[in-house]
């Protein structure tokens, strides 16, 4: 069967760095089912 | 049996094709076989991933965000943040290469993210611009490169020992070593090959190699190797490696000798012909030929499961309107079942007997993917999918004549999703150019 069925959509609080600074961002990535 | 050349290979631009005629790529999706394919779900267009960043005059390595344009196969068209728009810097890349990430692994690295030279006055504040672009997005799965791996490692090696059908003599099989795996797919050499280029190419997963005993145990010919020094390392490749196929009921109604089916010629595979069972071996496997043409001994008969998706009754094609090819010689033309089972004093295989499972494939007419060129199995090519019946596709190798196409079970793992060549380090044959051709 498919795996895609034991994984779900998490919000996920996204590190970025640039030349200016770092900070966080939400996004959406999916993860397997805990 | 109609086989191509080998073409010299240029290099063959997935991505222009695909963006020069519009055309669609099968997703990985449909691919349950190949890397990656029980998890493809999640990647669609609109999810970030942090890639290279090419636009670039510095002589460090640099990375930029993303976003997902275009998928085709294992092939996305990316463009990077701040384009909009525009699509001039659009670029291809084939997205299990190692150098695609979820967003946040360059902080989380330490690798510098910097925007495009093109753009990088566009903005003066780029936090406030990414923060705004990426809240809410998606990105790459945390664990994808990881996935991607993990799916790239084959449990067949080098120097195991299977049985395989014997491509001379169809109706037997031989011992064969491994000798290379690309993919997942197998180069077998033949045991008694002494200078190892008597060799057949499958997938680890095709239904034509098995472990050695297999044809012991279910009463199919068998070519005895008469090698007597073994290869140092050899060993049998373990029973779980190879496909499972269903347990089936022979004790009730169950097919006999001389029933009448139509079945996809091996030798063939454009064609599906009036064929017959020759006899029932052990575990639901049938040895069958095809009518007009056998040899007196049996020698052409070949193995397909009472399951195999490329045996059908009685009447399937004329049902799905697809030519069948009649019993060479047989001149009452155009064939009707009818009168050719009273001419031969034979009766149908019961419909029920056979595999009726139509998978949710979500292959769709015209999509393009990787395919292999089952007459010559070392062959991976571009293709079309030119025509579905129920989970019956119709392959079309791009350039080639249509006498060339080729019918291919929707689970068969000799079809891959565009891309799967560059991931896997295949050679791509790439659509005949008219000169090669000729």
């Amino acid at each position: 069967g498919s795996e895609a069925s034991s994984r779900k959509w998490e919000q996920k609080q996204v590190q970025i760095k640039t030349l200016e600074g770092e900070f966080s961002v939400t996004m959406w990535a999916s993860d397997a089912k805990k | 049996a109609k086989s191509k050349a080998v073409i010299p290979v240029e290099s063959f631009d997935w991505g222009r094709y695909i963006c020069s005629n519009n055309l669609v790529g099968a997703p990985v999706s449909c691919f349950k076989h190949v890397p990656m394919g029980t998890c493809w779900g999640d990647i669609s267009e609109g999810v970030r991933v942090e890639v290279i960043n090419s636009d670039t005059a510095l002589s460090t390595k640099v990375y930029w965000i993303a976003g997902i344009v275009k998928i085709a196969g294992f092939q996305a068209l990316l463009r990077y943040e701040g384009f909009d728009s525009d699509s001039s810097k659009d670029f291809w890349y084939n997205l299990c290469v190692p150098e695609v990430h979820p967003v946040g692994w360059c902080a989380s690295s330490g690798k510098p993210l910097v925007p495009p030279k093109t753009i990088q006055h566009k903005y003066s504040n780029w936090k406030a611009f990414l923060v705004k672009r990426l809240t809410g997005a998606k990105t790459l799965p945390p664990d994808f490169a990881t996935k991607v791996h993990e799916n790239l490692q084959y449990p067949f090696k080098k120097l195991m020992r299977v049985e395989v059908v014997d491509k001379t003599h169809l109706c037997r099989t031989r011992v064969a070593l491994v000798e290379q795996v690309t993919g997942g797919r197998l180069r077998l050499v033949y045991e008694e090959s002494q200078d190892g280029t008597d060799d057949f190419w499958c997938h680890m997963h095709s239904p034509l190699i098995h472990c050695i005993g297999w044809s012991r145990s279910i009463g199919h010919r068998f070519k005895r190797s008469d090698v007597s020094k073994k290869v140092e390392g050899q060993m049998d490749a373990s029973p779980q490696l190879f496909q499972k196929v269903k347990d089936v009921d022979q004790s009730g109604e169950w097919f006999k000798d001389g029933m009448k089916l139509e079945a996809i010629d091996p030798l063939n595979l454009s064609a599906i012909c009036v064929a017959t069972v020759r006899k029932v071996l052990a575990d639901g496997y049938l040895m069958i030929g095809i009518d007009g043409s056998e040899a007196a001994d049996g020698s052409d008969w070949f193995c397909y499961h009472s399951c195999s998706p490329s045996i059908f009754p009685v009447g399937f094609c004329e049902i799905n309107s697809i030519e069948l090819t009649p019993p060479r010689g047989y001149t009452k033309l155009p064939l009707n079942w009818f009168d050719y089972l009273r001419d031969t004093g034979s009766i149908a295989a019961p419909v029920k007997l056979f595999n009726q499972d139509v998978p949710n494939h979500g292959f769709q007419q015209g999509m393009k993917l990787e395919a292999v060129d089952l007459m010559e199995p070392r062959l991976v090519c571009v293709a079309t999918v030119t025509r579905i019946v129920h989970r019956l596709l119709r392959i079309h190798f791009d350039g080639w004549e249509d006498e060339y196409d080729q019918w291919v079970d929707c689970r068969s793992p000799d079809l891959y999703p565009v891309g799967w060549c560059q991931l896997t380090g295949y050679q791509l044959q790439p659509p005949a150019a008219q000169s090669a051709r000729e």
